[in-house]
């Protein structure tokens, strides 16, 4: 564990726990993708399939089970929880994201590391995970004015695996045969659909105003 | 490739 990676998995906690923050006290989800959390709920289901299989430490099985339960939570509430759902915009959050899943499916079938069940589907998850946010960046496009809650969610969302980024430099630096191609160009176009997000994000610091 | 140890990473 180094420090990249300990501020990414915080950022990582913040994001999940500002939504679950925003959808749990003021019960709503406006302007917040039901489709990526579905997608983030399938990135966790897939990618801890060896939270019972190998142990690596407790803080790794705690937080598993953190983002696990977070993500199918947060789709319960979005869909089911009846003051939440009527804030959610179906209208405006459209993005086919079916259509994001086979192709992941397909890529993690024919690049993966190792050939085997779970780590074909570890191997999705990163994939599905580096496009999960294009619901939700569409349905930013659309609503134009988010408020400050779904900012900060986006933007520590978006943070997470740029500090992961850093994590993976200092053990490439610092762990001899530590190479992850799948894992870093994953990461690397994760972040990069972030780019523009970032960039209004940082005009509002600095304008002051809501994320336009 | 290198020989994937069990994902340390979440």
């Amino acid at each position: 564990m180094n420090i990249f990676r300990l501020a990414g998995d915080m950022t990582h906690l913040a994001s999940v726990l500002v939504l679950l923050l925003k959808i749990h006290t003021i019960k709503s989800c406006a302007g917040v993708s039901l489709r990526t959390q579905e997608l983030y709920a399938i990135v966790f289901a897939t990618r801890y399939l060896d939270i019972f299989t190998s142990f690596v430490s407790v803080y790794n099985t705690f937080m598993k089970l953190v983002f696990l339960g977070s993500s199918f939570s947060i789709v319960w509430y979005m869909r089911y929880h009846k003051a939440v759902h009527r804030t959610y915009d179906r209208e405006q959050d459209t993005f086919r994201h079916w259509f994001l899943v086979l192709p992941c499916l397909v890529l993690a079938l024919l690049i993966h590391e190792k050939f085997t069940f779970l780590e074909v589907l570890w191997t999705f998850s990163l994939y599905l995970e580096a496009v999960a946010i294009l619901p939700q960046l569409v349905l930013l496009q659309r609503t134009r004015n988010i408020d400050n809650l779904t900012g900060q969610y986006i933007f520590l969302l978006g943070g997470y695996r740029g500090l992961y980024i850093l994590n993976w430099i200092y053990r490439y630096f610092t762990e001899p045969h530590f190479v992850h191609w799948i894992t870093w160009i994953a990461g690397l176009v994760q972040t990069l659909l972030y780019a523009d997000f970032f960039y209004y994000y940082f005009l509002r610091f600095i304008g002051g105003r809501g994320v336009e | 490739w290198s020989s994937s140890q069990s994902h340390d990473e979440l």
